[in-house]
């Protein structure tokens, strides 16, 4: 599909930003799906050093192997203060309802990530998530190829994080990136930021925890 | 589905991330809808690395003591974790929003503010049904102020019940569960809230159906976004100024043809 953003959309799209220090972000094609030939479908957000995590996720009763994977891995986490380095995520297939496979695969992509990684141990640095259509699996082979490309595609600029946020998209519009910074009472001299991508456009009835 | 990746380098104990993002999720992402379906791959992670933090500073959490606390009464959450929280919530809030916005087909940005004297949950259940109801939707996209199309959404809300018997003078602080679902639709009431700021448009108050000027409410629905504010608390004064609001916020949009042409040819 053309991904022409719609001029009444083209507002939504920052084109700068003030993203978090010692966070990359990145993209790279893996053609998971094998009608898109042209845009980036694997994502990569990482920070430079380990760091905690937290996530939420569907109540959805069937959940996808990407979730009940980086479930798994965070509630193992929070007992032994574990900590993670980021997060990769493909779109164009969600790998859900695809069984014991679908969960291998999922597994398959977070520790081909975690060997880009110069402290890869035993235990999971990255976690994982998949958005596309259900029912399929994944192409594994063809995202486990793409990884260490999409790894020495990270960069820390705005148009960095922008392909990001593009590369997670399926039918969405445009791409949905935010960033901004902050100060805390104990430290008003001291500047942080937060970035956050999303995506979403149908099947959006959100009920996470 | 819906996806999102939040990272800052603010430093946060790892312990309180989760509670901070549960708590972040309800007023943002959890209170969104575009057509009502929960997908099995919803995920929002949240990354905090530190590294804009001086050295030494305490990690943001939420079992924190105020210094003041101590001498002033019981534990509370001290300000900078207040401060993230605000943060956090406010940043999600406009993260989801912009899902909205991008929703498959979408003409329109809605906010469906619904105030109950009841309780948060009588509030949320209307909200959410009324963001959940294709007629709704559909009547949004037609630019139609159907206001019988979102009482029929509340009135079927799970968990709402009507209380026709209870006498208009005596309705009650909730003492119990079964009051707990309780909404009357003598009580009700329906606006337009213009995003231009101007007046709002009464469609339905008490019960009542009010002389709707159609011109303006077609000049409110030709605009990109608008807010549909229902009172199920809306007393006549002054008993109404003794009662507390609670406030449910749903945000989502209309459904228009678009949304049929791509989930048609969006297949497994």
């Amino acid at each position: 599909a053309d991904r022409s953003i719609p001029a009444a959309k083209q507002k939504y799209v920052p084109s700068s930003g003030t993203y978090p220090k010692g966070f990359l972000a990145g993209s790279a094609f893996a053609g998971v799906k094998a009608s898109n030939t042209k845009y980036d479908d694997l994502a990569l957000v990482v920070s430079e050093e380990p760091c905690p995590a937290a996530a939420i996720f569907t109540k959805n009763i069937f959940q996808a192997a990407p979730v009940k994977v980086s479930k798994s891995w965070l509630a193992k986490s929070r007992s032994e203060g574990q900590t993670f380095r980021g997060v990769v995520v493909n779109s164009g297939c969600a790998n859900a309802v695809t069984g014991k496979v679908g969960q291998e695969h999922a597994e398959a992509m977070a520790r081909k990530t975690d060997e880009c990684f110069s402290d890869a141990d035993e235990t999971p640095k990255t976690l994982v998530m998949s958005t596309g259509v259900i029912g399929q699996r994944l192409p594994i082979d063809r995202i486990t190829e793409a990884i260490p490309h999409l790894h020495s595609n990270l960069g820390s600029t705005h148009d960095h994080w922008l392909d990001a946020a593009k590369a997670i998209c399926t039918t969405d519009t445009f791409p949905k990136l935010l960033s901004r910074t902050f100060t805390l009472p104990s430290h008003p001299d001291t500047t942080y930021s937060i970035a956050g991508m999303t995506k979403g456009a149908g099947m959006i009835h959100p009920n996470m925890g | 589905t819906l996806l999102g990746i939040i990272c800052t380098d603010a430093k946060i104990d790892p312990r309180s991330m989760k509670k901070l993002l549960d708590k972040a999720a309800r007023h943002s992402f959890n209170s969104i809808s575009i057509d009502g379906d929960t997908s099995t791959n919803d995920t929002v992670a949240f990354f905090a690395n530190g590294a804009a933090a001086p050295p030494g500073a305490d990690p943001i959490a939420l079992a924190t003591v105020d210094e003041r606390a101590k001498v002033f009464g019981p534990p509370r959450l001290n300000a900078d974790t207040k401060a993230f929280a605000t943060e956090l919530s406010n940043f999600m809030t406009d993260l989801a929003k912009l899902v909205v916005r991008d929703g498959e087909g979408a003409t329109k940005f809605v906010t469906i503010r619904v105030r109950s004297d009841v309780d948060y949950p009588t509030a949320k259940r209307a909200a959410v049904s009324i963001a959940r109801s294709a007629l709704v939707k559909t009547a949004l996209y037609g630019k139609d102020a159907n206001w019988g199309r979102i009482l029929c959404a509340i009135g079927y809300a799970p968990g709402i019940m009507s209380s026709p018997e209870l006498p208009a003078v005596d309705f009650p602080k909730v003492k119990d569960s079964d009051s707990l679902k309780q909404v009357r639709p003598d009580f009700t009431s329906v606006s337009f809230i213009p995003a231009d700021g101007s007046e709002e448009l009464k469609l339905l108050v008490r019960g009542e159906p009010e002389e709707v000027d159609e011109v303006r409410a077609k000049q409110i629905l030709e605009m990109e976004d608008l807010e549909i504010l229902v009172r199920l608390d809306d007393f006549p004064p002054p008993r109404g100024d003794l009662i507390r609001s609670h406030e449910a916020v749903m945000y989502t949009c209309d459904l228009s043809h678009e949304y049929v042409t791509i989930n048609g040819d969006y297949r497994t």
